[in-house]
């Protein structure tokens, strides 16, 4: 474990935890896509599909279960709880999410470190994390103005891969054979997908006014 | 597992 790796670790937690607060605060969910949320725990459970057969460490197995159990209830927050689900933008939330799961489950058949059932899910999680935040982004433009705290969610949630990268370089450099190109190659075009979104959330910060995406 | 790829990383 280095700092970069475990800043992203905290930054992407601390992502969910402003996720959970706005729904919880606002009791609502107007401005989030459901269908990144969904993809999200998509994510999760095909990634950590060895949550009961490999024991990493105390932290690592504590983590994952906090993201499947956080995107579950997220998703189950949007689509049964019935002030949330009132609020979901159904009509603005309207990417083709399915194409990108068959999409990233397609190249993870292709492109993966091993062909074993567990690298394959593995690698299909890598690359639909990479495109997962497509329809959250494709809603902030739709839907104008940002409310602060999922203008934070969208940050965090793209910083985190940032500092994943970072903990890449730091790792090939003090790690002999460290090689993880898959994860790479992915968390450069996850995180270069936000560049966007980083520079209008600059603007924002730095004129202190309403976050807003150009339609 | 037991190779060296481990995936340690969440």
């Amino acid at each position: 474990m280095n700092i970069f790796r475990l800043a992203g670790d905290m930054t992407h937690l601390l992502s969910i935890l402003v996720l959970l607060l706005k729904i919880y605060a606002t009791k609502s969910c107007s401005g989030v896509s459901r269908k990144t949320q969904e993809l999200y725990a998509i994510v999760f459970l095909a990634r950590y599909l060895d949550l009961f057969t490999d024991f990493i460490s105390v932290y690592n197995t504590f983590m994952k279960i906090v993201f499947i159990a956080s995107s579950l209830a997220i998703v189950w927050c949007i689509r049964v709880h019935p002030m949330v689900k009132r609020s979901y933008d159904k009509d603005l939330d309207t990417f083709r999410h399915y194409l990108l799961v068959a999409a990233s489950f397609l190249l993870a058949l292709f492109l993966h470190e091993k062909f074993t059932f567990l690298e394959i899910f593995w690698a299909f999680s890598i690359y639909l994390e990479a495109v997962a935040i497509l329809p959250q982004l494709v809603l902030l433009q739709r839907s104008g103005n940002v409310d602060n705290l999922t203008g934070q969610y969208v940050f965090f949630l793209g910083a985190y891969r940032g500092l994943y990268i970072l903990n890449w370089i730091y790792r090939y450099l003090t790690e002999p054979r460290f090689t993880r190109w898959i994860a790479c190659v992915s968390g450069v075009v996850q995180t270069a997908l936000y560049a966007d979104f980083f520079y209008y959330y600059f603007i924002s910060w730095k004129n202190n006014s309403k976050l807003k995406l150009p339609a | 597992n037991d190779d060296g790829d481990v995936k340690d990383e969440l």
